[in-house]
C-alpha cells in the first residue's frame, strides 16, 4: 500500500508541475495583455517585444502540422443529425458566426465542422464594389498595408519580414513577372515593371468565425504557383506582433502574375487550425501534407504551349478558400 | 489564416483604409 501511494504521488507530479508552470504562464500572459490594453487607453505607444531565437525555435518544435493534419481528420467526422446543432451553436456563439450571412442557415445541413467551416455566402451578403481598383479578397481585419520599403514588408506595424524569404528567390523563366537577380534590394525593383511605379502591399487576418474563402482583389492573371510548406504557427495580431518574419515561417501558397500596373500577387498564408488551402484552379496543388519538407518550395506555372496567358481572374471571382486542418 | 497582397501601382494609389480595422470581402482597398 505504502509503494502504491509513493508512485502514485510520484506519478501526479509532472502533472502537477504542468499545471502550475502552464497555469502561471497564462496568468503571466494575461497580466502583460491587460497592462497593454491599459497602457494604449492612455495613448502610450506599446514597445515591441519580439520573441527571442530560442523562442521561436521552441515555438518551431511544437508539431504544430501534425496537430493541424489531426484537427482536419477530427473535423471530417460527420456527427449525428442530434449533436449538429449544439457543436455548430458552440462555434458560432464563442466566435461570433453571423450565420444570417450564410448561403444555407439550417445548421442540420453541415455534416461536420469542416463543411460549416467552408459555407458559403448569400450572393447579396457581399456586393462587390465597382469603382475601386483592388477590392478586400476576404473578410477580416487589416494588420497592416502600405509602400514596400528596402524589400522589408510590414506584417504589423513595426515588425517586419523580407520580401525574398516570403516570396522566395527570384526564377529566370520567361512566367515569372522578375527575372534572375542577386541581391534583395534589386528584386524589388525587378518585381517594379513600370517607371514609376511602386511595390504596396496589404496584410488581412481572418479570424476563426470568418467567412473563410477568398476572391480576387482585382482583374489580373495568374501565371506562376509557388507552394511553401511550412511551420503553422498561430498567425493572430498578437502572434504577429511577437514573431518577426512570423509569415516567412508559416505554409503558404503564392500565386502572382499581373495586372493593368504591372505584378500582382496573392499570397494565403495557413495556420494551425487552418493548415490547408485550397485553390480552385490548381488541382495538383496539396498543402499540409507530410510528403513536402519545411524549407523547400514548389513552383508551377500556368502558362503552357496551348495557354500563354495564364488564369484571366475577374474583380471578385471565387479564388480559393482555407480548411480546418 | 492570412491574406497578403503584393503589388505594383502608380506613386498615386491610396488605400482607404485604418490598421485593425474591419473589412468584408468585396470592400475597397484602394483605388488610383
Amino acid at each position: 500500500l505504502h509503494a502504491a501511494l509513493v508512485v502514485r504521488t510520484f506519478r501526479l507530479r509532472p502533472f502537477h508541475f504542468l499545471l502550475a508552470t502552464g497555469g502561471g504562464y497564462a496568468g503571466y500572459r494575461q497580466y502583460e495583455k491587460y497592462k497593454e490594453e491599459q497602457l494604449e487607453k492612455m495613448g502610450i505607444e506599446i514597445p515591441i517585444k519580439l520573441a527571442s531565437e530560442w523562442e521561436v525555435s521552441l515555438y518551431k518544435s511544437v508539431p504544430t502540422r501534425l496537430l493541424s493534419r489531426a484537427w482536419g481528420r477530427l473535423n471530417q467526422v460527420e456527427l449525428p443529425t442530434w449533436l449538429r446543432k449544439p457543436v455548430y451553436s458552440l462555434y458560432i456563439w464563442t466566435f461570433g458566426v453571423n450565420m444570417k450571412e450564410a448561403a444555407v442557415e439550417d445548421l442540420h445541413h453541415y455534416r461536420n465542422l469542416s463543411e460549416f467551416f467552408r459555407r458559403k455566402l448569400k450572393p447579396q451578403s457581399r456586393p462587390v464594389c465597382c469603382y475601386h481598383s483592388v477590392i478586400s479578397p476576404s473578410d477580416g481585419k487589416i494588420l497592416n498595408f502600405g509602400q514596400v520599403k528596402n524589400c522589408e514588408v510590414e506584417q504589423v506595424k513595426g515588425v517586419t519580414y523580407s520580401l525574398e524569404s516570403f516570396l522566395g528567390p527570384c526564377t529566370s523563366t520567361e512566367d515569372m513577372q522578375f527575372s534572375q537577380t542577386s541581391s534583395c534590394s534589386s528584386l524589388q525593383n525587378q518585381l517594379v515593371t513600370k517607371e514609376g511605379n511602386e511595390l504596396y502591399h496589404c496584410v488581412i487576418y481572418l479570424a476563426p468565425g470568418d467567412y473563410h474563402c477568398f476572391h480576387s482583389p482585382t482583374d489580373w492573371r495568374v501565371s506562376h504557383r509557388r507552394h511553401f510548406p511550412g511551420s503553422l504557427m498561430s498567425v493572430n495580431p498578437g502572434v504577429a506582433r511577437w514573431i518577426k518574419e512570423l509569415f516567412c515561417h508559416n505554409e503558404r501558397v503564392v500565386l502572382s502574375g499581373d495586372w493593368k500596373h504591372g505584378f500582382f500577387s496573392l499570397t494565403a498564408v495557413g495556420a494551425t487550425n487552418v493548415g490547408s488551402i485550397r485553390i480552385y484552379f490548381d488541382r495538383d496543388l496539396r498543402t499540409n501534407s507530410p510528403c513536402y519538407s519545411k524549407g523547400s518550395y514548389n513552383d508551377f506555372s500556368f502558362i503552357t504551349n496551348n495557354n500563354k496567358e495564364g488564369i484571366p481572374m475577374r474583380k471578385g471571382e471565387h479564388l480559393g478558400e482555407f480548411n480546418l486542418g | 489564416s492570412t491574406i497578403v497582397l503584393i503589388f505594383e501601382a502608380p506613386k498615386n494609389f491610396n488605400f482607404h483604409l485604418k490598421p485593425g480595422q474591419k473589412i468584408r470581402f468585396g470592400e475597397a482597398l484602394g483605388s488610383l
